[in-house]
């Protein structure tokens, strides 16, 4: 997955 | 953002603050060990390459920062600062055994096979495992100071917290990643066994963590 919500997680 | 991951992520800023403060206060970073912490500048600098590439929010990119700078900060006392106080030959653990296969599972097993997902993927891995040599030193030399303990309840402390995040954001938002998940799973295992010597020996005995 892409997913930017990955980025969002520290 | 919900309860858990701000909990989470304020509690992964503590241990490091208690931690950086610790070894600044005293001028020693006895019984700390200095592969934990290249591992955790490690574990930060490849992860937050995502810096140059998305900006998520003033929040996100401001705690990415001052996790890099504070890891970075804590590595420069231990082996520059404060070298006179490290001790080397209790902190022994060949971080090649944690490198090696942690580097091989990122290539195998990411989410795209672009530089910036396996390094992604490696800083995952790697922080799952980045708590061992500071274990391996603890359980070496048989005692860890109270504040040190202070410091690894709260990085435990911080995944923990990460997992019911994810929990939550699987049943709120259909949001599930898988490599995160499993990896956060076997890092808080890893601080379970801390965890119960923590509230037995720290919590309810005096100062020091001395093992039996």
């Amino acid at each position: 997955s892409q997913d930017p919500l990955r980025h969002d997680e520290l | 953002m919900n309860i858990f991951r701000l909990a989470g992520d304020v509690s992964h800023l503590v241990a490091i603050i208690i931690l950086f403060l610790k070894i600044w206060k005293s001028k020693s970073c006895a019984g700390i060990s200095g592969k934990s912490q290249v591992l955790f500048a490690l574990v930060f600098t490849s992860r937050y390459l995502d810096l140059f590439t998305v900006f998520i929010s003033a929040y996100n990119t401001i705690m990415k920062l001052v996790f890099l700078v504070l890891s970075y900060a804590t590595v420069y006392l231990i082996y520059m600062r404060f070298r006179g106080s490290y001790d080397s030959e209790n902190d022994s653990f060949r971080v090649e055994f944690l490198l090696v296969p942690v580097t091989g599972l990122a290539f195998l097993e990411n989410y795209a096979f672009t530089p910036l997902e396996i390094l992604w993927t490696f800083s995952i891995f790697l922080e799952a495992v980045a708590i061992m040599p500071q274990l391996f030193m603890i359980t070496k030399t048989g005692e860890a100071e109270s504040i040190t303990t202070h410091y690894l309840f709260f990085l435990g402390l911080y995944r923990a917290l990460y997992l019911a995040n994810w929990v939550w954001r699987y049943h709120t938002e259909g949001f599930f990643d898988q490599i995160a998940v499993v990896s956060g799973v076997v890092q808080t295992i890893f601080y379970c066994d801390f965890f119960y010597l923590y509230v037995t020996r720290v919590l309810r005995g005096s100062g020091k963590m001395s093992l039996p």
